[in-house]
């Protein structure tokens, strides 16, 4: 564990906890894509399947109980709590175009062809893009909701400080996993657009908007 | 080199 691993997780969860809260206290999950939240729930499942095989540590037991939860838990609020706030008119990106590639590729490109390894595989590529139908349902609407983009940027920033990380282990530990590190990479750069206008815009007091 | 199968990250 070092610093970057830590202050990731820690804006990871930061991330959840935001999410959670605005659906919470607004009573709504407006401006929030179900889509991706359905393939974060995904993620988690099938990569921390490893629940029941392998013991880490404490921390990363607790860790992965609260992403398990904190995700079921906002499939609840959107898809049963508060379905008629949830936006779907605007939520309309196709997720089979993203599911599809990432098990096709998890079966391809993988460690070990084992089931619980292609499932980590598969999880650790389809994170790198479960974001787009939140980006797109974003852009489709023009803008977001300030709490939103405060979301949107500590998840974001989550796999950005795990990229030091990966640095700093290559250095300190001689380990790497090419795997994490390049899903990492396309992960990051897909929020360097939302990253430039939360800086200029939401920083600054202002909404979150897109230039006509 | 470490083994890939042990993920020890989130």
């Amino acid at each position: 564990m070092n610093i970057f691993r830590l202050l990731g997780d820690l804006s990871h969860l930061l991330a959840v906890i935001i999410l959670l809260l605005k659906i919470w206290k607004t009573r709504s999950c407006a401006g929030i894509s179900g889509r991706s939240q359905i393939l974060f729930a995904a993620v988690y499942t099938a990569r921390y399947l490893d629940l029941v095989t392998s013991y880490i540590s404490a921390y990363n037991t607790v860790m992965k109980i609260v992403f398990l939860v904190a995700s079921y838990g906002t499939l609840y609020l959107m898809f049963l709590k508060f379905k008629a706030t949830y936006d779907h008119n605007h939520d309309t990106f196709r997720i089979e175009f993203l599911v599809l590639p990432c098990v096709i590729l998890a079966l391809l490109i993988n460690h070990d062809f084992s089931a619980l390894e292609i499932l980590w595989t598969f999880s650790i590529y389809l994170e790198s893009v479960a974001i787009l139908p939140q980006l797109f349902m974003v852009s489709k609407t023009g803008e977001a909701e300030s709490i939103t983009s405060h979301y949107l940027f500590a998840l974001g920033t989550y796999r950005g400080l795990y990229l030091f990380n990966w640095i700093y282990r290559y250095y300190a530990e001689d380990h790497y996993d090419l795997i994490a590190i390049i899903a990492g990479i396309v992960q990051t750069v897909l929020y360097c657009d939302f990253f430039y206008l939360y800086i200029t815009k939401v920083l600054k007091g202002k909404k979150l908007q897109l230039p006509a | 080199l470490q083994s890939f199968t042990h993920h020890d990250e989130l």
